[in-house]
């Protein structure tokens, strides 16, 4: 079983 | 005022079914450089980010910067009002609250306009930070497509693995398990149907099969995808948009954030 990351973790705000 | 005119207007009608089961709501940036959109799934597991080139326009005029708030399953509708050879004209006056679409056949003997209503979007945008990926691959979408429809038939992942072999997708579930092996293409004489692997380093990657048969939708713009992988960073599937001539004309990138190990 997989957890699923989010997209926010290695994006950074603008 | 802003004005886009595409003669092969067929590209935009491709480039919403690219994003429309992705996205609600999306702002187009437009400016002297082309028409940008940027914007993450409702769930923030994947990003999006589109580009037009002006260039790739007929005729291309942004007086200033605007942001073009747009609800993405209404714009696809009204796209599908368009015959594919239709040559199609995007509209807005500055602080307007609608954008028009006109589409003309390609002997002007049908001029049809609509006119949609805008939206007030409080968009976030992220900062993709340039990446040097361990292993680019690229091979034709339609096998792509096909890998990850087949694949999910097994199980709701997909590990990726890349080695300089070539690459192994694999699924498991209940039913069992499968795996699809590629090999890179020694010899092929069209360009489109190679499978090529620029690696540095071996990658293995979980990714959800869900969100990459979303991307697969944007394979009517391009016959080639490629699959940019780094451990623990967002897998990059870049469909680039060419015209019939196959010049650049933009590309849609897809971003999946991986899964891991529970």
């Amino acid at each position: 079983f997989c957890d699923q990351i989010i997209i926010f973790n290695f994006f950074l705000d603008k | 005022m802003f004005e886009a005119r595409l003669v092969e207007g067929s590209l935009l009608k491709k480039v919403m079914e690219s994003i429309k089961d992705l996205l609600n709501e999306a702002s187009w940036d437009c400016s002297g450089n082309g028409m940008c959109l940027q914007a993450m799934d409702s769930s923030h597991v994947a990003l999006v980010s589109l580009m037009l080139k002006s260039d790739g326009f007929e005729n291309y005029r942004c007086d200033r910067s605007i942001s073009l708030g747009i609800n993405l399953a209404s714009m696809s509708k009204i796209l599908k009002c368009a015959s594919n050879d239709d040559i199609i004209t995007i509209r807005a006056e500055d602080d307007a609250d609608a954008i028009t679409f006109m589409f003309e056949s390609p002997k002007q003997d049908r001029v049809s306009d609509y006119e949609m209503k805008l939206m007030n979007l409080d968009t976030e945008h992220l900062g993709i930070p340039d990446t040097e990926y361990a292993c680019v691959i690229k091979m034709p979408s339609g096998e792509f497509s096909r890998i990850c429809r087949d694949l999910s038939v097994l199980g709701d992942s997909v590990i990726i693995c890349c080695t300089k072999d070539g690459v192994r997708f694999s699924a498991k579930g209940d039913l069992g398990n499968g795996n699809i092996k590629l090999a890179q293409s020694a010899n092929v004489d069209k360009e489109e149907e190679a499978v090529v692997v620029d690696m540095r380093e071996a990658v293995t990657l979980t990714f959800s099969l869900r969100y990459l048969n979303f991307f697969t939708k944007a394979a009517p713009l391009s016959s080639q995808v490629s699959l940019s992988m780094s451990e623990d960073v967002p897998l990059m599937v870049e469909y680039k948009i060419n015209d019939k001539e196959g010049d650049s004309k933009g590309y849609v990138r897809y971003y999946l954030a991986p899964k891991i190990e529970d």
